[in-house]
């Protein structure tokens, strides 16, 4: 079947179309498998168990259509300062995802090659929009370090020092020189 | 404050606080859970040496003295709202598990969604403040996601009204729960109910498994930690062993089947019902999918800001490894999906609090969409966070590696998100058979509803004009 559509790169609305019609598009197929394979076979479970691989592709579309339009959705209820960085990540996560699923979305025409080339070209671009605001994107999930747990990931970025000071905390450091040098190696080194 | 972190921060184009109220749901919850954070932190009660640095007998040891104190302070801080809860043990438990973990997320929610008014009252009182210790023991050696093919057996005796719980083969002993090991008095079985020779199916019963005060292992029980893992070392995941072990017929969570005196069989309104606990995990899972995604994330880029390495232009000075095209395209998609996952994981809850309340009133007519949503978004969410965390340790480079980084303890703690609480795949494929029924009635003439509507639209679903 041939999908309808226009995709426009720069609409929330028109990008969820875009996922609406690949779930749609897998669910179709995997039906139809569905049916030939029930036609052909004895039992529905087996074939069910031989349309599996298609059944699983159609669940995982539906699925990221669903991130795709509550991520959407969740951009016309925001306050303006918000919209421009909400959208900036919004786009780049509906756009990679179409980049990363092409040949879904090329089958069945529902894209075109060259609106790939136009998607692929939109999402270099949003990395360096994206770029100024990274750290602050971060901050913004508001873990602190004890949460994190991590000393690559300090709020005050000060690595090097803490990383130092961690590793010194670690037991096999508690002595200079560890008690197996002298059961092992010490007699081993006296006999040479 | 390292020089270049407060560049970045001072050429946002926007005040992050925003943001996190968005997260948080409004400024009051930010301003509450930043309150709930700083009471533990200055506690002299939550410090201890870095679990890195610890052997597994020791972080069970610490991870135990914390549930126990936790509790003990959320009492005196007064904590019991749910996402109060959730903040107060997610900052104590860092990217660790706890022992007494499955008391409150799988023991409790189960007593209450499918506990009668009486057995709450005698069970939920007890196990809030850890007299009673739960868990929730489902899985087999044998069996995991294939609920019915579960062996555990409970017999009900009408002579002594009581129900024979029996683990026939050795693949039907209960294997994995957390908290079983060493931890857990009590358990939630699931187990193949049998009364009047016939079987019911999957049922849930309180089983209690170590004695009261001396914490040894009833007779009939055979329990212990099933041994070293991935991760997830100071969890006793354990094993359980039931030797025709007998509970009174009261101990049988009856909201929705019940077994009468003399055996006979009362059947519920609806056999998901006892999936009724899954569902709800499975749709915190999408937030924790979110969540551990999302301190990747933070660990990874804030490092990448500091990280200097390599040259752009020759003779200039090392770049900022966030500035390489590569290193965006890695994370910065990464960063995209967290913010997607943080949006999924609260509409999964408050549509799962909306169709439990509708379920509480009989309407059950969302139900199987909640069931189908819950399982796909969980497989979704957790496959993708999964690459996703993974792919934010290799953007660290070498230190990526060492636990310093805490994207270790990060990935080993959520991995097993892809397996427990139902296999992916598993879980997609029930989600399919959720969307061919949609499909199959679009088919018969009947639109549906909901998030599969789009279906009805479906080109070859439109009656074809025929040739005349």
């Amino acid at each position: 079947a041939v999908w309808p559509t226009v995709m426009d790169i720069n609409s929330p609305d028109s990008l969820t179309e875009i996922y609406k019609l690949r779930a749609a598009r897998l669910i179709d197929i995997a039906a139809k498998n569905l049916q030939a394979e029930v036609s052909h076979r004895q039992s529905r479970e087996e074939a069910w168990n031989l349309t599996s691989v298609d059944l699983v592709r159609a669940s995982e579309a539906h699925c990221h259509y669903v991130v795709v339009k509550l991520f959407a959705d969740k951009l016309k209820i925001q306050e303006k300062s918000l919209q421009a960085v909400l959208r900036n990540l919004f786009f780049l996560y509906s756009l990679y995802g179409i980049s990363q699923k092409a040949g879904d979305f090329l089958q069945g025409n529902i894209v075109t090659g060259s609106q790939i080339t136009q998607v692929n070209q939109r999402l270099l671009e949003l990395l360096t929009v994206i770029r100024p605001n990274a750290v602050a994107l971060v901050d913004a999930f508001d873990f602190k370090d004890e949460t994190l747990g991590s000393v690559l990931g300090r709020y005050d970025g000060n690595v090097y020092e803490n990383l130092f000071e961690w590793a010194k905390k670690s037991p096999l450091n508690k002595t200079e020189v560890h008690e197996s040098y002298y059961k092992h190696l010490k007699p081993l080194q006296s006999k040479l | 404050m390292n020089p270049d972190l407060r560049r970045e921060r001072a050429a946002a184009t926007f005040d992050p606080e925003l943001i996190t109220h968005l997260l948080d749901g409004c400024p009051e919850k930010t301003r509450r859970r930043r309150e709930i954070e700083n009471m533990i932190l200055n506690d002299p009660d939550f410090q201890h040496e870095d679990y890195n640095f610890l052997t597994r007998s020791e972080r069970y040891e610490v991870a135990v003295r914390k549930s126990a104190s936790m509790v003990k302070k959320m009492r005196e801080f007064g904590i019991a709202d749910p996402d109060e809860i959730m903040w107060f043990k997610k900052l104590h438990l860092v990217n660790f598990v706890e022992p007494v973990g499955l008391n409150y997320s799988m023991f409790i929610p189960t007593l209450v969604n499918q506990g009668t008014t009486a057995q709450q009252e005698k069970w939920l009182h007890p196990s809030k403040g850890l007299q009673i210790i739960g868990t929730y023991a489902q899985t087999e050696m044998g069996h995991g996601t294939h609920l019915r093919g579960l062996e555990t057996t409970a017999t009900y005796d009408p002579r002594t009204q009581e129900f024979i719980m029996n683990s026939p083969t050795v693949t039907s002993i209960k294997w994995w729960p957390g908290g079983l090991g060493k931890t857990s008095n009590h358990a939630v079985v699931l187990a193949q109910l049998i009364t009047q020779g016939k079987c019911y199916g999957l049922h849930a019963f309180i089983v209690p498994i170590r004695e009261m005060g001396t914490h040894k292992p009833l007779p009939g029980i055979t329990v212990g930690d099933i041994g070293p893992k991935f991760g997830y070392e100071e969890m006793d995941n354990g094993y359980l062993k039931m030797d025709n072990y007998r509970i009174p017929r009261e101990n049988m969570l009856m909201k929705y089947a019940q077994v009468n005196p003399d055996g006979t069989y009362v059947k519920p309104v609806s056999n998901k019902l006892t999936y009724g606990t899954m569902v709800f995990v499975r749709s915190y899972l999408v937030g924790e999918a979110a969540r551990s995604l999302s301190k990747a994330c933070t660990i990874a880029i804030r490092y990448s800001a500091v990280r200097r390495q390599s040259e752009i232009k020759p003779g200039e000075p090392e770049p900022q490894v966030l500035d390489f095209q590569t290193q965006q395209y890695k994370l910065f998609p990464v960063l995209a999906t967290a913010y997607a996952f943080q949006f999924v994981g609260s509409y999964m809850k408050e549509t799962y609090y909306r169709i439990n309340d509708s379920i509480g009133q009989g309407d059950l007519s969302e139900l199987p969409e909640l069931h189908a949503l819950t399982a796909g978004l969980k497989a979704f969410t957790t496959w993708t966070a999964n690459t996703g965390i993974e792919e934010c340790r290799l953007a660290c480079g070498g230190h990526g590696y060492s636990h310093c980084s805490g994207i270790p303890n990060i990935y080993v703690t959520f991995t097993p998100a892809c397996t427990f609480e139902g296999e992916n795949t598993v879980m997609m494929l029930q989600t399919a058979r959720f969307l061919m029924k949609s499909y199959d009635q679009v088919q018969s003439g009947k639109l549906v509803c909901g998030l599969v509507s789009y279906l009805n639209d479906l080109p070859s679903q439109r009656i074809q004009p025929q040739q005349v």
